[in-house]
């Protein structure tokens, strides 16, 4: 599976596979796609994310990140996906083409390298990261409630052995960290997608609150309508709202980080399923989901576009 | 490697605000290990958990003490993982 017309999209992937696509992502489409190294994993893994541009330096971009839970499998399997659909459409699809001549898109497909390694050789079921907690027998914070946003607020646990502990302090865990560096240096994001899987949903802020962000009736229509994109391909039913609202207050969530950081379009998706395979959503479902969830990323992507701020 | 040998998930439609705050209470008991994919917040969703082979009759008493009833959504993890682990192996010699 060295090349990108050979890869099986609707399989998943070791992390090394993925690794090495992505290699051949770059070498297939060297004009558009670049492969940067933005940190190291806390078991020294290398974390990259992909780079679609065509030109500039430091145009307004967006960014997608896929596999922050490990468990979450069909995450970066619609990353893989996505970031080839990306690649392949640019030059053939007028408005995904004009947008890649004025932005960037930044996607980072293994998040959690660790937990996701984790998930192939120890534990299935693995969600957090694979750091050590001194004084506890339990490893790992759950990356998602470990962001500066009402860090250790209601909805994230102080128990090392939970599975939604928000860690020691806000961005403790490096694979956190290294985003927020990258997203902070980078200093022009416009948009945050995060990319969970389980329930399907497509969430706004907040999370650690359950009062309304200023934007919030932007982002639910924009929200709404990007949903019913995805469900006019196979009728698949989504839920939209704030993450507080539509699931449970949780804080420390990297999407309400985000949003005060001031990028607006900051939003979550639940892939699915509804509950009948949980997290081992059968590997022929990896390509409807991506090609469903494909509909409402574009949509939210031209939005970001044809409204800059 | 961690096996999920009789594992199951069950998934409960709740009913009233007595039942989410019984299984709130269910969720700070760590010695039953249970796994919550969803969480007891609203009437709205279901709340669906993994619950260890090991915790089984200790949940099933629980919920039937408190009146809630549930259906077994998968009804042992490790077959489903068995049978990703054969596509996975199969696809890898594709």
């Amino acid at each position: 599976e060295r090349s990108t017309r050979s890869f099986n999209f609707g399989a998943y992937h070791r992390l090394e596979t993925i690794y090495s696509w992505m290699d051949s992502l770059v070498a297939q489409y060297p004009k558009l796609v670049s492969k940067q190294e933005i940190g190291k994993s806390y078991e020294n893994r290398s974390m990259y994310v992909l780079k679609f541009s065509t030109g500039g330096n430091k145009r307004p971009a967006i960014w997608i990140d896929t596999g922050i839970h490990s468990r979450e499998w069909v995450s970066p399997a619609t990353g893989v996906w996505t970031a080839n659909k990306i690649a392949s459409d640019y030059g053939r699809d007028a408005s995904l083409t004009s947008l890649l001549d004025s932005m960037d898109i930044y996607m980072m497909l293994l998040t959690n390298p660790d937990g996701y390694a984790y998930t192939h050789s120890n534990d299935r079921m693995w969600r957090k990261t694979r750091s050590r907690n001194p004084g506890s027998m339990c490893r790992g914070v759950d990356p998602n409630r470990n962001w500066n946003a009402q860090f250790g607020g209601p909805g994230a646990s102080r128990n090392p052995c939970s599975d939604s502990y928000h860690g020691p302090s806000a961005h403790s865990e490096i694979e956190v960290k290294n985003v927020v560096d990258f997203i902070l240096s980078h200093g022009n994001f416009k948009s945050f997608i995060s990319v969970h899987a389980y329930s399907q949903l497509l969430m706004y802020p907040y999370g650690y609150s359950c009062s309304a962000v200023p934007d919030a009736r932007e982002l639910d229509t924009v929200g709404r309508a990007a949903v019913q994109k995805l469900t006019s391909l196979y009728g698949t039913r989504y839920k939209v709202g704030s993450i507080c609202k539509i699931i449970y207050q949780a804080s420390g969530g990297s999407i309400d980080w985000s949003y005060n950081q001031g990028i607006k379009y900051s939003f979550a998706f639940e892939l699915r399923d509804t509950g009948r395979y949980g997290f081992i959503l059968p590997a022929n479902q990896i390509i409807p989901t991506a090609t469903e969830t494909w509909l409402a990323l574009k949509h939210i992507m031209e939005y970001v576009h044809k409204n800059s701020y | 490697e961690r096996l999920f040998v009789g594992d199951q998930v069950i998934r409960i439609n709740v009913e009233s605000e007595e039942q989410i705050q019984a299984l709130q209470a269910l969720e700070s008991q760590e010695e039953w290990k249970l796994d919550f994919w969803l969480h007891p917040v609203s009437a709205d969703l279901p709340v669906d958990i993994r619950v260890p082979r090991s915790s089984l009759d200790s949940v099933t008493e629980y919920l039937q003490a408190h009146g809630i009833p549930f259906s077994v959504m998968i009804d042992n993890l490790q077959e489903l993982l068995d049978q990703e682990r054969a596509e996975m192996v199969q696809n890898q010699r594709m």
